[in-house]
């Protein structure tokens, strides 16, 4: 790139750029001639405690209508196979320990995969927390987004709206958080693009309340400290194998397409996600297996 | 019949509710892993009784499953014994260039060719620090031997080997040093 303080990264159709800090900073649609402003970013929430009603594992009920970051300092490596094209990846290590992603792009594909690994989020100060990694854009969306059903048809959802009644507003985040199974989406309809974030496993997602037009947060891990009274007897704080915590290790992957495009990529790509190829070895001679 | 079953019973009790939310207490949770852990053991049986049917009478060993490559961890992979791998596409369409990621332990070299002796392109990744830092991650894994398998077909198995060399060969994986963008 001339401008030396950027890098770009190439997918087969998109160009992915990223501050010299190692942060993601822009894509670019090649065959399209469009580009987004894109920021990635992880957050929490502190988790309801005291004398009311807690976060717990049948709900999520933040303390504050607000996030807080998890970490600002960061340290990248890039790994660039300049021969092969076949890895093209950013190691992020953030400040705070817990926290750790690697950002990978692919020559032959237009996703950009985040591998994160999140966890055991510290709870010394006595606060429950729930981690959400933010995805930030300039698509405007119109306080609108749509997540999947088990899979199935993508519904709409819109902020604080409920479709077949008056929807009065008592818990501004959790109220407009949604089941996400397998995708959550953004659409622009004025610049015909979405941007759609596949998970590898159940989450619950929303639009940022922080900025409810152009983000999506997903929420990917929660340690709380408290029961939530609706039946489980116990407060959601999974010991992890050596007791201290539980650690997750998990993917998204970003699509940046066309709106008239965007089902017959990430439709596809769930499938290949849920059904990944198994690897197994064996000690057969090769002769033999020839 | 009857190891099949087992996966199916699993399932059965995984779709109760507290298992699909999570709002299972923590006893409970783990019995369930303990409960789809032996299940996939008995699945992975059977995969092992359809190979013995495919492959010579005279072949008895059976086949390693990698199960903690979520954390980049791979017994078999690690041991720095050359390995034949086979790669199952569950799926009804083919995957092209699908990248294959292997755990492996520093101080080899290492090198990919298919079943046609072809060499494959291959590369070593470092696996970054917050990873090997896994709880629970016993593994002597540095770096991922990262390659492409050109095309599996639906439902089909591709075989590929995995050759382990104490001196660097003319198509031995290539180290990608890491950059640091501040630099």
């Amino acid at each position: 790139n001339d401008d030396k303080s950027k890098w770009q990264v190439l997918t087969k159709n998109l160009i992915v750029e990223f501050y010299s800090n190692g942060t993601i900073s822009r894509i670019f649609i090649d065959k399209l001639h469009q580009s987004i402003s894109i920021s990635n970013e992880f957050r929490l929430y502190h988790g309801a405690g005291g004398t009311g009603r807690h976060s717990g594992a049948y709900i999520f009920r933040p303390n504050e209508q607000k996030t807080f970051p998890v970490t600002n300092k960061i340290k990248s490596t890039f790994f660039i196979d300049r021969k092969y094209h076949i890895v093209q990846e950013v190691h992020q290590q953030f400040d705070s320990s817990f926290v750790g992603q690697i950002i990978r792009m692919d020559k032959y594909n237009d996703n950009v995969e985040f591998d994160f690994v999140v966890g055991p989020i510290p709870v010394n100060d006595q606060i429950g927390k729930e981690i959400v990694v933010r995805y930030k854009t300039d698509l405007e969306n119109d306080e609108t987004f749509y997540t999947d059903a088990n899979g199935r048809q993508m519904l709409r959802r819109r902020w604080n709206y409920r479709p077949s009644w008056k929807y009065n507003v008592q818990e501004p985040i959790s109220g407009n958080y949604y089941p996400v199974n397998s995708r959550i989406a953004i659409r622009d309809e004025k610049q015909s693009l979405q941007m759609t974030i596949m998970t590898d496993r159940s989450q619950g997602g929303s639009l940022s309340p922080e900025q409810i037009n152009g983000s999506i947060d997903i929420m990917i891990h929660r340690r709380l400290l408290h029961d939530d009274y609706f039946g489980v007897g116990e407060a959601l704080n999974e010991p992890g194998v050596d007791g201290h915590g539980l650690v997750i290790r998990g993917k998204h992957l970003l699509l940046l397409n066309s709106i008239k495009q965007s089902a017959s990529e990430h439709r596809p790509l769930a499938q290949q996600m849920f059904m990944e190829p198994i690897i197994s070895f064996t000690s057969i001679e090769s002769n033999k297996q020839a | 019949e009857m190891n099949l079953t087992k996966m199916r019973e699993a399932m059965g009790v995984m779709q109760h509710h507290d298992a699909v939310t999570g709002t299972e207490k923590q006893h409970v949770a783990f019995n369930y892993a303990k409960m789809l852990d032996s299940a996939m053991l008995q699945c992975r049986h059977i995969i092992n009784e359809s190979y013995k049917k495919l492959l010579p009478k005279s072949s008895t060993s059976e086949h390693e499953f990698c199960p903690y490559l979520n954390i980049s961890s791979c017994p078999t992979t690690e041991m720095g014994e050359s390995r034949i791998i086979y790669l199952y596409n569950p799926l009804g369409h083919r995957l092209i260039n699908h990248t294959v990621r292997l755990p492996i332990k520093n101080g080899y070299y290492y090198r990919i060719q298919d079943q046609n002796n072809q060499s494959v392109p291959s590369v070593l990744v470092p696996i970054p620090e917050f990873v090997q830092k896994i709880p629970g991650r016993k593994s002597v894994a540095t770096k991922e031997l990262v390659f492409r398998v050109p095309v599996i077909e639906p439902l089909g198995i591709t075989t590929m080997y995995m050759y382990v060399d104490k001196n660097e060969q003319p198509n031995s994986a290539i180290e990608i040093k890491g950059e640091n963008p501040d630099d």
